[in-house]
């Protein structure tokens, strides 16, 4: 049976500040995919995979869903249960979510729909390789 | 104010051994 949905962080809340691997701070809003690909560059333990979209199912409770991704090269099939307003990044494209209205009252996040076929960032340790 | 680690917001999707 898949894991509980992920509770819902406090970072994603608008406003929050993030350090980067090189000391930078930003708002999490402010985040952008090379923020991502230069932390897991400076990163000695984390590496940044691309992780497909491939599914999206209802979850067991009302307000959470099952995301089936692909991950990396080996195209890995991994699934994730967590609530509709949890937000993921996608490449070249930011902040996504199952349910973007949710995600933006919640957190004031501006979020955009996650679909089948985006490509979301995702860390795997390098040591996995 | 609290400051979070880059790597908080990004889903650790690690392959498992039973793939």
């Amino acid at each position: 049976s898949p894991p509980s949905p992920v509770a819902l962080p406090p970072f994603f809340m608008r406003g929050s500040i993030i350090q980067l691997a090189d000391g930078e701070l930003k708002r999490v809003e402010d985040l952008k995919t090379e923020d991502f690909i230069q932390s897991a560059e400076i990163s000695s333990e984390l590496k940044i995979d691309s992780s497909t979209v491939e599914r999206i199912d209802s979850g067991q409770s009302p307000n959470a869903v099952v995301i089936q991704f692909s991950v990396g090269e080996l195209k890995a099939q991994v699934c994730v249960e967590v609530l509709v307003e949890y937000p993921f990044f996608v490449f070249g494209q930011g902040w996504s979510s199952c349910c973007p209205d949710r995600t933006t009252q919640l957190f004031e996040l501006s979020c955009a729909k996650l679909c089948v076929g985006d490509v979301c960032v995702s860390l795997t340790l390098r040591s996995l390789r | 104010v609290p400051v979070f680690p880059w790597h908080s917001l990004v889903p650790f999707l690690a392959p498992t051994q039973s793939d």
